[in-house]
């Protein structure tokens, strides 16, 4: 549907808009290097059914994109000369490994097939990516304040988000049947952690 | 139950 389009088309744009920023700038600085990593291992373990499941052309080359975007960004911020030597790691200082092990915990023990490693890695993508964006978001408070186009990139990522959430109630209503307790529950979650991010980012950009 | 089904959103 159109809103779920909508939705994968501005996590897409978030891709290009970070890239752009830091091939335009040169500098990785105020970008979270461990939200970057963690979106690799969100994409990573879900879309491992790339292999096997087909459902559509278009999931399986989108797949194979935000996989590819994302190790890019990961491949920039760490090899880029000279991008890497304007990565902050002191302030990219939020604890990640306390996101990665509860989301390992919570994908094996709550999932959609017990008997499944693929259910468990996908159920643990799932509530990996509803935290990912931690890290960054910490680093913006450390900064004070994010660049334009960093700002631009977190909001697309949120509003990602909205559409999906919008696209869930459409489904919900129009869909027989359909209903997904783990992508809603993880999703809302996902959503509220952007609440105070957009309440700023609007005000901003009213002040401008 | 939790739903589910396959996995046809990215």
């Amino acid at each position: 549907n159109a809103i779920r389009l909508a939705g994968d088309m501005s996590h897409m744009a978030s891709f290009f808009v970070l890239l752009f920023k830091i091939n335009k700038s040169k500098s990785v600085a105020g970008i979270s290097l461990k939200t970057q990593e963690l979106y690799v291992l969100v994409f990573c373990t879900r879309y491992v059914d790339i292999f096997w499941n087909h459902l559509s052309l278009y999931n399986s080359l989108m797949k194979v994109i935000f996989i590819a975007l994302s190790v890019m960004i990961v491949y920039v911020m760490r090899r880029g000369v000279p991008q890497r030597s304007t990565y902050n790691p002191e302030l990219d200082s939020f604890p990640h490994h306390w996101l990665v092990l509860p989301c390992v915990l919570l994908g094996v023990a709550i999932n959609q097939d017990p008997t499944s490693p693929f259910e468990m890695a996908w159920a643990f993508s799932i509530y990996l990516e509803a935290v990912a964006i931690m890290p960054q978001l910490h680093m913006v408070q450390k900064h004070g304040e994010a660049e334009n186009l960093t700002s631009h990139y977190i909001f697309l990522l949120g509003l990602y988000r909205v559409f999906y959430l919008v696209n869930w109630v459409y489904r919900y209503m129009t869909e027989d049947g359909y209903w997904q307790a783990i992508v809603w529950v993880s999703g809302a979650v996902q959503a509220v952690l952007y609440l105070d991010f957009f309440y700023n980012y609007v005000k901003s950009k009213q002040k401008d | 139950a939790l739903g589910g089904g396959t996995h046809d959103e990215l």
